[in-house]
């Protein structure tokens, strides 16, 4: 199955 | 106080249709850089960053820096009532809860203002670093959004690959599969038209189909696209806006688990 990753999993908070 | 006008409107209200329907509540940040935002979808799956450089603007006054609340819905609404040759300004009164958009006509002898509640909204800044892509391809924006828009119909993922023999499109639903390819194509008349592949090692990622249609609402903004892909990060597309920024989006991927 496919998962769809969150961009937050990417890029963290300023 | 804020104050900045810019001579080209139309390209205001491409924005505003390019970011819509991705976000719909969003701080427009004001700095002496520019105008600028950065927001996410709702189910933080997708970020676009926008900038307008405070020099492509024809008169730029920002005093302070200056976060303006607004919900894009509502802005459209306002900026659609902008002739398309309209000159428009956007100015706001420090601790002031209301924007105003004034429109002129080129000749000037029509001058409107529309008047929008601001309001507060809790966003989340993302530091995006830069970083070292595996590949970017360059290609027309209508091309680009052909082919979401021709895949979404087959498929809900697209599989984009690319090797150094193009870039490949590829998609599988209940009615069947379907793959496109471009090939690097720079013997062009125009260089708008050319299909640019730099690519450092193949690379290969699925996304959701519907994000990148949604993307593809900023292909009036630029003639080209550029998708800049990497194993391990999201994907980035660039529309750039004539001598004066970008709109940016990036997509996180989905894997196979």
């Amino acid at each position: 199955t496919e998962v769809q990753l969150s961009i937050k999993r990417f890029y963290h908070s300023t | 106080m804020l104050e900045l006008r810019l001579v080209q409107g139309s390209l205001l209200k491409k924005v505003l249709e390019a970011i819509k329907e991705l976000v719909t509540d969003a701080n427009f940040d004001c700095s002496a850089t520019g105008f600028s935002l950065q927001a996410m979808d709702s189910s933080h799956v997708a970020l676009v960053a926008l900038l307008l450089r405070s020099e492509g603007f024809e008169h730029y006054r920002c005093d302070r820096n200056l976060s303006m609340g607004m919900n894009l819905g509502n802005v459209s609404k306002m900026l659609r009532c902008a002739g398309s040759d309209d000159i428009i300004t956007i100015k706001a009164d420090d601790g002031s809860d209301t924007v105003t958009f004034m429109f002129e006509s080129p000749n000037q002898d029509k001058i409107a203002d529309f008047e929008m509640k601001l309001m507060d909204i809790d966003s989340e800044h993302l530091g995006i670093p830069d970083a070292e892509y595996q590949a970017i391809v360059r290609m027309p924006s209508g091309e680009f959004a052909r082919i979401c828009k021709d895949l979404s119909s087959i498929g809900d993922t697209v599989i984009i690959s690319v090797t150094k023999e193009g870039v490949k499109f590829s998609t599988a639903g209940d009615i069947g599969t379907a793959n496109i390819v471009c090939r690097q194509n720079k013997t062009v008349d125009k260089p708008e038209e050319a299909t640019v592949i730099e690519m450092q090692e193949p690379v290969s990622l699925t996304f959701a189909l519907r994000y990148l249609n949604s993307f593809t609402k900023a292909t009036p903004l630029s003639e080209t696209v550029s998708i800049s892909l990497s194993s391990d990060l999201p994907v980035v597309v660039e529309y750039k806006i004539a001598d004066m920024g970008y709109v940016r989006y990036y997509l996180a991927p989905k894997i196979e688990e």
